[in-house]
């Protein structure tokens, strides 16, 4: 394993996007993760569609009738997978733009499909296996307990004491090996994850939170892998 | 310490901050109109901007909280200093918490991280 590594670097990884008043966090971990392998299939990074996925896909967890994705209500990754899987594919984020609000019909139309998922599947929750599976198959979906991320303004966030129940839904696009923390003056191994409330919070966006720390704020609990079919850029 | 007559350094050493967190409250409204240009905050009456003004004292003696305790971490005034921890969960967060993998979840293969 590198070091350091950073897909933005590799052109993997859209804008920063802001998901606005709306819990459709879901939505923007499960596309960004498809950006991320449709480049790796392609070459061709496109911004694909999240209003699709508020809007059409309603898909519940086979096991929690419960747990099904909502629009602004909230919903999973991973059912988010299962829905374009299923569907067909996502479509570009300018053919079907964000509005941020959801019940409103469903305009996904199949000719105009951009993104195709082949596969996807759930992560080990060892941190090696992350890091590995992180740069051979590109950003990764999970979830993270967003406590601290209220009054984030940058650095590498290392709370001494945080919840591993999961509440918000982001893309892990890399990880350091020593994130300088200006007030300490101390270096700490870090994850980069890209986060969806615009380029105006954090660190332009990004939250850097510490590594090797035993799950901190849930990190490692739900990671999920996308794979993208591949198919000739047009 | 007088211990049996004889005075002794204490080797207790007095720690007090050196800022007052007072004097740092005293601009907080200067801070909060700083806030609300920055990220183009309005309210809909008096009413809604007092009580807004009295969240965003309370997150920012929470930020100061969190800076302590998360020290390599820069906490103050973001975009989300105006809404309670309760709302802000309601609002920005979406991830449904009862999620459990289902039996049949495919699992990522092994990799080597040797080399």
């Amino acid at each position: 394993l590198p070091t350091d590594f950073d897909w933005r670097e590799h052109g993997a990884v859209t804008p920063v996007k802001n998901q606005g008043l709306c819990g459709s966090c879901w939505s923007f971990s499960a596309t960004g993760a498809l950006e991320g392998a449709h480049f790796l299939a392609t070459k061709e990074l496109v911004s694909l569609s999240e209003q699709q996925l508020i809007d059409c896909d309603h898909t519940c967890d086979p096991q929690d009738a419960k747990s099904c994705d909502s629009g602004c209500r909230g919903g999973l990754m991973n059912n988010a997978f299962e829905y374009t899987l299923k569907t067909g594919g996502l479509m570009k984020e300018q053919d079907y733009p964000y509005t941020g609000r959801d019940r409103s019909v469903c305009k996904f139309d199949k000719t105009m499909i951009a993104a195709k998922v082949s596969n996807f599947s759930v992560v080990s929750a060892d941190e090696d296996q992350i890091a590995a599976n992180l740069v051979q198959n590109g950003p990764l979906a999970i979830a993270i307990n967003a406590l601290w991320m209220q009054t984030y303004i940058g650095g590498v966030s290392c709370p001494y004491v945080c919840s591993k129940n999961q509440d918000h839904g982001v893309l892990l696009v890399g990880f350091g090996s020593a994130g300088y923390a200006p007030l300490r003056l101390e270096d700490k191994p870090y994850w980069i994850i890209k986060n969806s409330w615009g380029s105006m919070w954090g660190e332009k966006g990004y939250y850097k939170i510490c590594r090797g720390s035993q799950n901190i704020c849930g990190v490692d609990t739900m990671v999920s892998t996308v794979a993208a079919v591949h198919t000739t850029p047009q | 310490v007088s211990i049996s007559g004889e005075v002794k350094n204490n080797p207790i050493k007095q720690v007090v901050r050196e800022e007052n967190d007072e004097q740092l409250l005293l601009n907080l409204d200067h801070q909060f109109t700083l806030f609300k240009s920055k990220y183009e905050k309005t309210y809909k009456n008096q009413a809604e901007h007092d009580h807004r003004f009295r969240v965003f004292k309370a997150n920012l003696r929470r930020a100061r909280r969190r800076q302590l305790l998360d020290p390599t971490a820069v906490h103050g005034v973001t975009q989300f200093s105006d809404v309670t921890p309760k709302e802000f969960s309601r609002k920005y967060l979406g991830l449904k918490r009862r999620f459990r993998l289902p039996n049949d979840t495919q699992q990522a293969a092994i990799l080597p991280t040797s080399e």
